[in-house]
């Protein structure tokens, strides 16, 4: 959970000058270091400040549908909406394909270089790679395993990116059925735990018996 | 014996003066310290032990400087001459680093830097040389061959917040963090070393080769299940071939988990942990990240 | 609070923690 704590500070910042910020130029210019900063990965926040939700339907909308797409979207959405986004610079470009394996990651821990390959726009294994490892691995967003032979990207953790609305409810059900999951399993070992409890006793119950039924045998040898 | 000591020393001097260091290191090491016949005192023979070892330093002689230091090192326990004792220390360590026992070297380099005091004897000890004492512990430290030892050193040095300030700084952290070092980064890395620690070793690598290697090789297996040499070598900016050879000798040495199919010519590394224990661990880390949230 | 969320939705995506054929034989 570093990278929250990393950028909790840099979303601070963003959204105080933000909010205090009126004119368009000068929330372009935030809007774009926002999107440029190697360490933010989060935009929800800075979505909500009233300042940038009142520049809908004005000339400058056009910030909040690059601030929605670093939130929710994806290099392929980016590609399919060229008309209404304006062109990224390089480090934008970077983040938004950082941003889309986090969204890949969410609906597999599995990833192919193929499926990589397509939807982030690189052309080779070792671009792809390099890609995973400098900007993805060591920039803590990701853990996880590269494995060749099988030309995937194992993910064992990656970072949390900002939800749509819509998504609360199938978390809330996850959640829940994590509950009761978990209820079952800690009430199964209870059960087993009591299991073999009684299990000891009986056999230390017949232990003993066995033990006087020796006693009494050497007593009537002697 | 007296007059051939003051003929020693006054030539030592000369040849001192020429920079003719290990002439005036012969010709000091040609006083008879042990002498049954006149009393020698153990400050003197302990100071004429670190001046020969001092000498031939100079000369990046590392054997004969490391036979005087040895010496000095009987009798160095039992002086408190202060500057005697610094003396040695600081020569002890450049001769571990020449024979390029790193390991040894970086604890001595790191040990210095940490020294207190800022005056010893007449030698003052200013923050430039306590800098470039522990610059030298961190370089020995990446030097050293990987392993558990060195992974301590890594850490302590990473902990230490003086070494933030040093120019060295962005290696280091790689390194402790054990993250791929391209080779821009070894360039310039590499442009810092002295002479030795760039030495061709008997393998035809050079010390700086395989020690980047080596480390590369671990980092790179925290972050594969298997590699291709081509891409291994892609990727280290390596020759395949050596990267092959230097990672057969690691697992070889259990430095390193894993096995080569050189038919496929891959490297599969193996996590020594067994999957149980993995998915434990992996469970605690999931309950930890429960808590936290 | 979207820092929650978003450490939320992380934490559910590393279940299930392992999913390889080699620990199902070692769990089994």
């Amino acid at each position: 959970m570093d990278i929250e704590d990393k950028q909790a500070e840099l979303i601070k910042v963003f959204t105080k000058e933000a909010s205090v910020l009126a004119d368009g130029p000068s929330l372009e210019t935030l809007v774009q270091d926002a999107t440029s900063h190697p360490a933010l990965f989060a935009f929800s926040e800075i979505l909500s400040v009233p300042t940038i939700t009142k520049l809908d339907g004005t000339q400058y909308s056009t910030l909040l549908n690059v601030l929605r797409l670093f939130a929710y979207g994806t290099w392929k959405d980016y590609k399919s909406n060229l008309g209404s986004i304006p062109s990224l610079l390089p480090d934008q470009v970077r983040k938004l394909k950082q941003l889309s394996v986090l969204t890949l990651s969410e609906t597999s821990k599995v990833l192919t270089y193929d499926q990589l390959m397509r939807e982030l726009d690189i052309s080779n294994v070792r671009e792809l790679e390099d890609f995973l490892i400098n900007d993805c691995m060591y920039s803590g967003i990701v853990r996880g395993k590269l494995d060749q032979l099988r030309r995937c990207f194992e993910v064992q953790f990656a970072a949390g990116r900002d939800l749509r609305p819509d998504q609360l409810n199938s978390m809330i059900l996850t959640l829940t059925n994590w509950l009761g999951t978990s209820d079952n399993l800690l009430h199964t070992i209870q059960e087993k735990i009591k299991w073999a409890d009684t299990m000891s006793e009986v056999d230390k119950k017949h232990r003993k018996e066995i033990e006087d039924k020796v006693e009494d045998v050497k007593k009537t040898l002697k | 014996e007296e007059q051939v000591l003051v003929i020693r020393e006054k030539l030592a001097e000369l040849y001192e003066s020429e920079e003719q260091w290990s002439k005036a290191a012969q010709m000091l090491s040609g006083i008879d310290l042990d002498s049954g016949i006149r009393m020698v005192d153990e400050k003197y023979r302990l100071t004429k032990c670190i001046q020969v070892a001092r000498l031939y330093l100079e000369d990046d002689d590392a054997v004969n400087a490391e036979a005087f230091i040895n010496k000095a090192s009987f009798l160095v326990t039992n002086s408190s001459h202060e500057v005697l004792i610094w003396q040695y220390k600081v020569y002890y360590a450049r001769i571990l680093d020449l024979k390029r026992k790193f390991q040894e070297a970086a604890l001595r380099y790191y040990e210095i830097s940490q020294i207190e005091k800022r005056q010893i004897g007449d030698e003052e000890i200013d923050e430039a040389g306590l800098e470039q004492a522990l610059t030298a512990a961190v370089t020995c430290t990446i030097l050293a061959a990987a392993g558990p030892q060195r992974s301590r050193v890594l850490a302590t040095l990473y902990k230490d917040e003086r070494c933030s300030k040093l120019k060295i700084y962005p290696i280091l952290q790689k390194v402790y963090l054990e993250r791929i070092l391209r080779k821009p980064e070894i360039d310039a890395f590499s442009e810092e070393l002295k002479a030795h620690q760039k030495a061709l070793l008997p393998d035809n690598f050079t010390v700086l080769d395989r020690a980047m290697i080596e480390h590369n090789l671990l980092s790179a297996s925290k972050l594969y299940t298997n590699i291709s040499f081509e891409e291994l070598g892609a990727l280290l900016g390596i020759d395949p071939q050596k990267a092959e050879k230097i990672a057969a000798r690691m697992i070889c040495e259990d430095r390193m988990m894993g096995s080569i199919d050189q038919v496929e010519s891959i490297i599969h590394f193996e996590d020594d942990t067994e999957e149980l224990q993995q998915w434990d661990q992996q469970i605690v880390g999931l309950c930890q990240a429960l808590n936290d949230i | 609070d979207n820092s929650l969320l978003r450490q939320v939705s992380s934490l559910l995506r590393r279940l299930p923690v392992i999913d390889s054929e080699k620990f199902r034989d070692d769990f089994l």
